[in-house]
């Protein structure tokens, strides 16, 4: 599509013609090695050459279908405006990294060229940057209690270091001062040594 | 709590509870959090903090002791009608209880139930279901064999039917054969669906589901004919007794065949009801959870991971003061993709749900026109997002460097409950070939004009390509 080659800014709807495209030609892709393949040897056989591609294109296919959800989810809803400004930039980004994690595909199926994903490459540190300052409310947002987690790292008070020194004192290796093994196995080797 | 947190909470541009409502809806938000206040003033569940220090045998018993008095608590609360219309309440319930995020029960809940509501006759449904709703049938899925995985019509165990005494004599005739990994299988169930190649007169009509008693109901010995047991310690999942099940011409009663798409009459007679693929909708049901599971296991390492990040300091900058983690762009790096994912997940798993649904409604009305669409994108998904989730908990386990090795992270428990998606219900790769396979036949279709359904509707945009 015209809009995808000549793009110089990608809005939602560029990306998720990217994506759609990308899928397509990935099928296609596979689709016209499997039939020139079979010119030469019989289905089974080509299709054993080929599945390399078959996984590409239905990972392709995956990746495509997963955007589309967040994105027709995004443009369906009638939710509170800041939250769904800040969901807007995490879709964006999500559209934006998947690009660039399967660039070679991409570029390969010439659905971006080099200098786009180049652009790509400068908005995506962009939304790092606008993402960065919600990160914990984004992950509170999820609503996962403390129990639930069962993390020092990631209690919702912080206090990380206080608990991970308290996981270490209840290590059953602390139940002795001095553990059996020291006079049982260390003590007798020593003294052949 | 912690200057760091407090501060980033404070410059956050929303209100988290706003988006907490957009990903649960307020009345289940409301749910959730009346559900953790009970569970943590309940000392019945306090001692499951030992988990990590307790030996298979007690983590098995503890995990039982815990659902067993969770049901009852669910019961006196009014939560219950029957545990299967509250799947997710049950879930979310179990996990804050115990800290794990399956139960010894799970299989019972997630395809023993669905598969008799799916796959029994309407007289079938109204004498096993209201039983395994109360759990006095506790059963398990039994598919995968010893030798073969989900290519299933490879499966060996066999079904033959017994015109004179009305019966199938379900049999394990090669080692390969014996039924293995169903979880709850090895000591929790005392009733399996066995997948099995029906015989008749010698013909071979494919595979079916046959509801097989395995222990006696009283004293829950194993029945005879039937070797059982649990298949030994994993990678994690040790709540789970996985289990191995072989049969020795063992006899059930011609009624014990799910028999809503199929039926074989006293006489032997076979016929279908629907096309055979109606069989594999368990299996669909089941890897639409996975989606959904896989996307909360990943949120919860995303958690852990940006608390960390925004808490730990590291490496002095010019004026002598160590940023947070968070402000390093290779950290952002790491954590940021793990949200957004997270996100990403979750409304794919609430779209993936609406088109089961959909399709589930039309089944029901003898409309099986999407099963191959849902086959498709359930087989895809469910790879897709279990490796990607993979990766991705991984990379949250090293943003938090050394620690995020210990199990104080909580996230190699997570870890360890993500890796086995990769490979139950259909290695990845497998199902990438899977969903492949119906990707051709659909593009066959477009070619040729015909209407696709909506989340193959891209292969029909072939002029512009």
């Amino acid at each position: 599509p015209p809009e995808l080659m000549s793009a110089v800014k990608f809005d939602m709807s560029t990306l998720m013609t990217a994506f759609q495209l990308n899928a397509l030609r990935s099928v296609l892709h596979v689709a016209s090695e499997l039939q020139t393949a079979q010119k030469k040897v019989n289905y089974e056989t080509a299709w054993n050459n080929n599945l390399q591609g078959l996984v590409e294109a239905a990972k392709m296919y995956s990746v495509y279908l997963v955007a589309k959800f967040f994105v027709s989810a995004l443009s369906a809803s009638q939710w509170e405006s800041r939250a769904k400004a800040v969901l807007t930039q995490v879709c964006e980004f999500y559209l934006v990294n998947n690009i660039l994690d399967h660039s070679g595909t991409f570029l390969q199926n010439d659905v971006l060229n080099p200098s786009q994903a180049s652009l790509l490459r400068t908005r995506r540190i962009e939304l790092l940057a606008e993402l960065r300052p919600n990160a914990v409310a984004l992950v509170d947002a999820f609503d996962y209690p403390d129990r639930l987690l069962n993390s020092c790292l990631g209690r919702y008070d912080g206090n990380v270091y206080e608990a991970l020194y308290e996981y270490a004192k209840s290590s059953s290796l602390n139940q002795h001062q001095v553990h059996p093994s020291f006079h049982k196995y260390v003590k007798p080797m020593r003294e052949t040594l | 709590v912690n200057p760091d947190l407090a501060r980033e909470r404070k410059n956050a541009t929303f209100n988290p509870e706003d988006l907490s409502i957009i990903l649960y809806g307020k009345e289940n938000l409301e749910l959730r959090r009346k559900i953790f206040k009970e569970i943590s003033e309940d000392p019945n569940f306090a001692k499951a903090k030992m988990f990590p220090t307790m030996s298979r045998d007690e983590v098995y018993e503890e995990a039982v002791r815990i659902f067993g008095a969770l049901q009852r608590k669910m019961k006196e609360h009014g939560y219950v009608k029957g545990c299967f219309d509250t799947y997710a309440l049950q879930h979310y319930y179990y996990k804050n209880a115990a800290f794990i995020g399956t139960y010894p029960f799970s299989v019972h809940t997630d395809m023993y139930a669905p598969t008799i509501k799916g796959q029994g006759t309407d007289e079938q449904i109204a004498e096993f279901l209201p039983k395994a709703e109360t759990y006095q049938h506790i059963g398990t899925y039994a598919q995968t064999e010893l030798g073969h995985g989900t290519f299933i019509r490879g499966l060996e165990t066999t079904a033959t039917y017994d015109k004179n005494t009305e019966e199938f004599v379900i049999h394990s005739p090669t080692i390969t054969s014996i039924k293995y990994w169903p979880g709850g299988l090895g000591k929790t169930s005392n009733y399996a669906v066995v997948m099995a190649q029906l015989i008749i007169d010698g013909k071979n009509y494919g595979l079916h589901p046959f509801m097989c008693q395995l222990r006696d109901l009283k004293t829950h010995q194993p029945l005879a004919g039937i070797e059982l047991g649990d298949i030994n310690r994993k990678f994690g999942y040790e709540v789970v007794d996985n289990g191995y099940l072989r049969f020795f011409h063992y006899r059930i009663p011609r009624t014990n065949m799910l028999m809503r798409n199929a039926k074989v009459s006293k006489d032997g007679e076979f016929s279908r009801q629907a096309i055979p693929q109606v069989t594999y909708l368990t299996m669909s049901y089941v890897r639409m959870g996975i989606v959904q599971e896989v996307a909360t296991l990943l949120a919860q390492a995303a958690t852990i991971a940006t608390r960390y990040s925004a808490v730990r300091r590291q490496t002095a900058n010019s004026q002598g003061i160590e940023p947070q983690i968070l402000d390093y762009q290779t950290q952002q790096m790491k954590v940021i993709p793990a949200i957004c994912t997270s996100y990403a997940f979750f409304f794919n798993g609430f779209e993936v749900r609406k088109i089961y649904d959909s399709v589930m409604a039309a089944v029901e009305k003898g409309d099986v026109s999407r099963l191959p669409e849902m086959h498709s994108l359930t087989s895809g998904l469910k790879a897709y997002c279990s490796d990607v989730s993979c990766d991705l908990v991984e990379i949250c386990r090293r943003s938090c460097g050394g620690h995020g090795y210990s199990n104080a992270s909580g996230i190699t428990r997570i870890y360890q409950l993500l890796v086995p998606c990769c490979t139950f219900e259909g290695e990845n790769t497998v199902l990438y070939l899977q969903c492949a396979r119906s990707l051709m036949k659909f593009l066959g279709k477009a070619q040729k004009g015909e209407e696709l359904p909506s989340s193959l509707q891209f292969l029909g945009h072939l002029p512009d390509v």
